[in-house]
């Protein structure tokens, strides 16, 4: 089973 | 004041293709550099980057950075009303609130202008880091779209696996699961090739939606770069340029599904 990532935990909001 | 003159006019429909499934509404940048979008959709999966380079314009002018904030389906509609080989103007007046799309004919006898309103729209900038990727692939764009299209069939997920033996697509799904390999061939100026630079192997898993979604970019260019590192996510370039011109780049940013 998995989960879809979010790309807010990889990359800095600026 | 803000103009851009594009002599294929046809290239901002593949483009719009290109993202319309996955965003509704997007702010492009004007600088001197041109044209920019960052936008992530809805549920923040995936962001498209877009760069039209002002050096692929005919003309290129922007007096001041502004951001004009667009929906995409009325932009589409207007892209409607123009040919592919029309030649476009974009402009737009200092803090105006409209943006003009002039569409005339290859041999000059229809011109026709619609206004389309902007609009504000929060932006929420993402900082992407430099990163030094784990495997590069280069492969044919229509490839990838097909690959990517067959195995949607199977499941919502497509592994991507690279290795030194080339690459695997994989999906699982309730009717079975299919795998397709791709080795590299280095069979010199074939349009076909497939080349991996590989540091280490990776095998990451992706929702094959958006891998779809970003597939519908295959028009805009021969080849497709996709770029993977373990738990970052995946780039999948495609340049956007015809023969004579290169304009710049599409690049999706899709993050990887994570094993529980």
């Amino acid at each position: 089973k998995s989960t879809q990532g979010r790309l807010d935990s990889f990359f800095t909001v600026t | 004041m803000f103009e851009a003159r594009l002599a294929e006019g046809g290239i901002l429909k593949k483009v719009l293709d290109a993202i319309k499934e996955l965003l509704n509404e997007a702010s492009f940048d004007c600088s001197e550099a041109g044209l920019q979008l960052q936008a992530m959709d809805n549920s923040h999966v995936s962001l498209v980057s877009l760069n039209l380079r002002a050096e692929g314009f005919e003309n290129y002018r922007c007096d001041r950075n502004m951001s004009m904030g667009m929906n995409l389906a009325s932009l589409v509609k207007i892209m409607k009303c123009s040919a592919n080989d029309d030649v476009l103007t974009i402009k737009a007046q200092d803090n105006a609130d409209v943006v003009t799309f002039v569409f005339e004919s290859k041999n000059g006898d229809r011109v026709s202008d619609f206004d389309m309103k902007l609009m504000n729209l929060d932006q929420e900038h993402l900082g992407i880091p430099e990163t030094d990727y784990a495997c590069v692939i280069k492969m044919p764009s229509n490839e990838f779209a097909k690959i990517v299209r067959d195995l949607s069939q199977f499941g919502e997920s497509i592994a991507i696996a690279c290795s030194k033996q080339g690459v695997k697509f994989s999906s699982t799904g309730d009717i079975g699961t299919g795998n397709i390999k791709l080795a590299q061939n280095s069979s010199a100026d074939s349009d076909d090739k497939v080349v991996v630079d590989l540091q280490e192997p990776v095998t990451l898993t992706f929702a094959s939606r958006y891998l779809n979604s970003f597939a519908k970019a295959a028009g805009l260019s021969e080849k497709v770069t996709l770029s993977m590192s373990p738990d970052v996510p995946l780039v999948v370039e495609f340049k956007v340029a015809t023969s004579d011109n290169d304009y710049g780049y599409i690049r999706y940013y899709l993050a990887p599904k994570i094993e529980d």
